[in-house]
């Protein structure tokens, strides 16, 4: 189950703090993934008790302040995204953190769907966790999904793995055709505990999401097994 | 079989200054969980003389646990004006019927009269095992224990108390997720700080209240 609470001493209408927090938990907690299951108590609350405000500096308000509204919609969905993040670095079992980008969709809402689907396939995550470059999951899981607003084009489909290091991106699929790939380079990336899988849909759009999600391994069966008893 | 990396250096320190002001907060044992080493119950209130705003997203799973349904009622009631939550772990209080929800109402009320609150308005969280119902009894005690006069109050906006809220949070979390940093909007500097907790059964699709279902108080 995910819980959380985001507190500050801001000062910000209720309605206003409604609509920067959903926008923040659409970007963060509902782009993260450990093993693909929905909890019946997820819950996300923010208060806003305007403590660091005099009295007579007006709380902030998507409506007639929308300059200030903005800046704390970005404050609030920077800092919601690192506390995301924290969970998926916990993950059960979780040996490594893996971002996944999904970019050039036609919406956001494609690029959101791809993501998720690709987080939360077992064959993926046990490749991550063994180290093991499967861009062949990763394809097979993206093109599953289904109702998309625009098609993916395959021949129009790339794919890195961008390390956390800062060295060079490894492409293992260009425009649809397989590179013949270095399997060292492939080992060291895959080694590493934080990564990026870049999926490029190369369509007519430029939507872009990001997904936070972590490998499957055998102590996530162990964890789970007998959680209840 | 590899071992993970271990996750411990996220467990940061967080510094007095960048906490929100305003708020207090304390973590403590109540019994829920089995381990008497181990917190099971936040609170955290809000002092602010001005009033506190109040939002939340929420699972969209059909079966909402009673804590979620009872805190999406309290944000209707109040208009999004409740200034406090209250939080245990080891026991989800989902799937538990009528009595679940009197629990939930039962957190919130009891919360709520820290602060002088008739009706309940404190926001509830449970975290755990699915189907099972909570101690109640012993988490009332516990919130009763933060009582203004009691001796036993730990509430307190000291930046130990934030941590062992965020301890309290937890399940098979292997360590205390909590943040704190500072902001400007407009040349002026606010705090924000974050709890939260997860490890399992991690795939949310939140969105803001809705009123789903006839609740009792």
């Amino acid at each position: 189950t995910l819980l959380g609470c985001i507190l500050t001493d801001a000062p910000v209408t209720p309605s206003s703090l409604q609509s920067a927090l959903t926008h923040a938990v659409d970007r963060s907690f509902n782009c993260i993934s450990v093993d693909g299951d929905m909890s019946t108590n997820d819950t996300i609350v923010a208060l806003a008790n305007g403590a660091a405000a005099p009295d007579d500096i007006p709380e902030i308000d998507e409506e007639t302040a929308p300059d200030a509204f903005l800046a704390f919609r970005t404050e609030l969905t920077n800092f919601a995204i690192d506390l995301a993040k924290l969970v998926v670095r916990d993950g059960e079992g979780a040996t490594k953190f893996v971002t996944v980008t999904v970019k050039n969709a036609a919406t956001y809402e494609d690029a959101h769907r791809i993501a998720s689907k690709v987080s939360t396939s077992a064959l993926v995550k046990t490749a991550l966790y063994g180290e093991d470059a499967n861009w062949g999951r990763i394809l097979s899981s993206s093109g599953s999904v289904q109702g998309l607003s625009v098609p993916i084009n395959p021949a129009r489909v790339s794919v890195s793995f961008i390390p956390s290091d800062g060295t060079a991106a490894l492409p293992v699929l260009v425009n649809g055709e397989p590179k013949i790939v270095d399997e060292v380079r492939a080992k060291e990336i895959l080694e590493l505990d934080d990564f990026e899988v870049c999926i490029d849909i190369g369509d007519f759009g430029s939507q872009q999401a990001k997904y936070w999600t972590c490998d499957l391994s055998y102590e996530y069966v162990r964890i789970n097994g007998d959680y209840r008893s | 079989m590899k071992t993970g990396p271990s996750k411990q250096h996220f467990a940061l320190p967080i510094s007095e200054a960048s906490l929100p002001k305003g708020f207090v907060a304390t973590g403590l044992h109540c019994g829920v969980k089995k381990d008497a080493t181990a917190n099971d119950l936040a609170i955290i209130i809000s002092e602010s003389p001005r009033e506190t705003s109040a939002a939340g997203c929420f699972t969209k799973n059909a079966f909402q646990a009673a804590p979620v349904c009872v805190s999406q009622e309290i944000l209707r009631r109040t208009n999004g004006r409740a200034r406090s939550l209250v939080v245990n772990s080891g026991c989800a209080n989902a799937v538990t019927g009528e009595q679940g929800l009197q629990d939930a109402w039962a957190m919130s009320q009891e919360t709520s009269h820290l602060y002088g609150a008739q009706e309940p308005s404190a926001l509830v969280m449970s975290t755990g095992v699915i189907g099972q119902k909570l101690p109640i009894s012993k988490i009332v005690t516990a919130i009763k224990s933060q009582a203004r006069s009691a001796a036993t109050r730990s509430l307190s906006p000291s930046a130990s108390a934030w941590q062992e809220a965020a301890k309290a949070f937890m399940t098979t979390d292997t360590f205390p997720k909590i943040r704190a940093r500072t902001f400007s909007i407009g040349g002026a500097d606010y705090r924000i700080a974050g709890i939260d907790k997860g490890a399992g059964m991690i795939h949310p699709i939140m969105g803001p209240p809705v009123a789903n279902r006839p609740l009792h108080a």
